[in-house]
């Protein structure tokens, strides 16, 4: 790996990003989730943080444009340079650009903005070009595998020669030590191996996904082998522990978190204000005491909450909740009686029911895959 | 020496000034007034090979097969080299 000449590097943790217009080649929500996974790459092995900003100044400042766009580098039309970015710095200092006369995609055809992305933000924190060509920092764009983490030992080197490693990680390490159940006195420590493992609830977080149980909660890319392992307390400490289900709204950055017949909305860690709020503040019935599990259906615009063997779904089109609780296996057939967790990835719905983990297509309505609950991590 | 057809020139031509653009953009390279001049210590077959040890392809100082497909590929427009 290389960095830049003087090495610059952000003095601060917590970088934000603004993203001031969109490629017509892919949909807003998809822009959103490509640059989000893009960053979280980097967050994933360093200290840095990333919190998303839609007006004002921001220290990454990323947009789409062709041939001259105000800047000493012009892009040279479909092919050749295809994005670039500044090192650390203000004004132009860590900005992103992206060639519009590129087909930006989120799959491997065309070009993959995640990919892009993710390089370029190399640049924007600090790294220069990698000779190795295995890097993510290697400067010429390949077909890469889509299911495998990006970032190489050599990027990862590099990364953390200027921003240290993962500091949450190191956290997990010193509290994932499982010690002999005879020696401490603590409870032992959720294993995430243990087939027997049961989660209170799931939800997708920043292009990461986050499983609850108990006091703590691990965060795992879906592409990154490793999880973080933390105690929700580390991340809000007024949040009580052992929540009862938890959904993430994307375009809005904001997780619904519940327990017993509260709930509270967070921004990264921070709890916004004016909550815990009740439940039936949502629209439920004084008779619903708790949620057993949500998730927030993008496509459709549709919050779904479980109660028991039932479910009650919120349509922020028509602004309009269920009037009566709906059986879920008629809406989701092969999916009986309670669930302890359910969030949704990609085109599926994942849901936990003890155990078990049935993933749900729901264009063909009908369960594709009865999977362990440890199934997302590398057991 | 034998003339090379025309078509081949063209086409050699053409990758001499890609190849010469991509010097441009990513390492620095300035092409002075003077013609090229094809010693082994001109300034564009330096760069040539400066390039091509980046990349770890044979460094030959020339527009071979290797380099040529390498110019012509997607990239990041950020310098190899140290602007």
């Amino acid at each position: 790996f290389t960095t830049f000449a003087g090495e610059p590097k952000w003095a601060k943790q917590v970088l934000t990003y603004r993203i001031l217009n969109y490629t017509p080649d892919l949909r807003p929500v998809d822009v959103n989730a490509s640059i989000k996974k893009a960053l979280s790459v980097w967050s994933s092995v360093t200290p840095l943080k990333f919190i998303k900003k839609d007006r004002g100044d921001a220290d990454i400042m990323i947009s789409f444009a062709a041939r001259a766009h105000n800047d000493f580098m012009p892009f040279d039309g479909p092919g050749g340079s295809i994005a670039h970015a500044y090192a650390p710095g203000k004004d132009f200092g860590g900005d992103a650009h992206f060639d519009e006369d590129e087909t930006w995609t989120k799959s491997t055809e065309g070009t993959n903005l995640f990919y892009v992305a993710a390089h370029e933000f190399g640049h924007s924190l600090g790294l220069f070009h990698s000779k190795d060509s295995n890097a993510l920092m290697y400067p010429v764009y390949r077909k890469f595998d889509p299911s495998v983490f990006p970032l190489h030992q050599d990027d990862i080197n590099g990364i953390q020669y200027l921003y240290g490693p993962s500091n949450t990680h190191n956290d997990q390490r010193e509290s994932t030590e499982i010690k002999d159940p005879t020696e401490s006195k603590e409870p032992t420590l959720p294993n995430t191996c243990d087939p027997s493992l049961t989660f209170d609830a799931v939800t997708t977080f920043r292009g990461e996904i986050m499983f609850f149980k108990d006091k703590h909660f691990w965060r795992k890319h879906p592409a990154v082998q490793t999880a973080d392992f933390n105690l929700i307390s580390s991340f809000w400490p007024r949040l009580p522990p052992g929540v009862d289900a938890a959904y993430e709204i994307p375009e809005k950055d904001k997780t619904v978190i519940f327990k017993g017949n509260e709930f509270w909305v967070v921004r990264g860690d921070t709890i916004l204000p004016g909550y815990p709020q009740k439940i039936h503040t949502l629209g439920f019935s004084k008779d619903i005491t708790k949620i057993d599990a949500a998730f927030y259906n993008g496509n459709e615009g549709k919050t779904y909450y479980f109660i028991a063997d039932k479910f009650l779904s919120y349509d922020k089109r028509s602004q309009s909740m269920d009037r009566k609780p709906i059986l879920i296996s008629n809406e989701f057939p092969g999916i009986n009686g309670k669930i302890d967790a359910v969030f949704q990835h990609e085109n599926f719905f994942y849901f936990f029911c003890g155990r078990k983990q049935f993933e749900f297509d729901p264009d063909k309505k009908r369960v594709t895959r009865l999977l362990k609950t440890n199934f997302w991590f590398p057991c | 020496s034998r003339a090379l057809p025309a078509g081949t020139r063209q086409k050699e031509e053409g990758g001499i000034q890609l190849t010469q653009k991509y010097l441009e953009n990513y390492y620095g390279f300035k092409k002075d007034g003077e013609s090229f001049i094809w010693k082994s210590n001109s300034p564009m077959t330096k760069k040539i090979k400066e390039m091509q040890e980046f990349f770890g392809l044979e460094v030959t100082g020339k527009v071979d097969s290797g380099t040529l497909d390498l110019v012509q590929k997607r990239r990041c427009g950020f310098p190899d080299v140290a602007g």
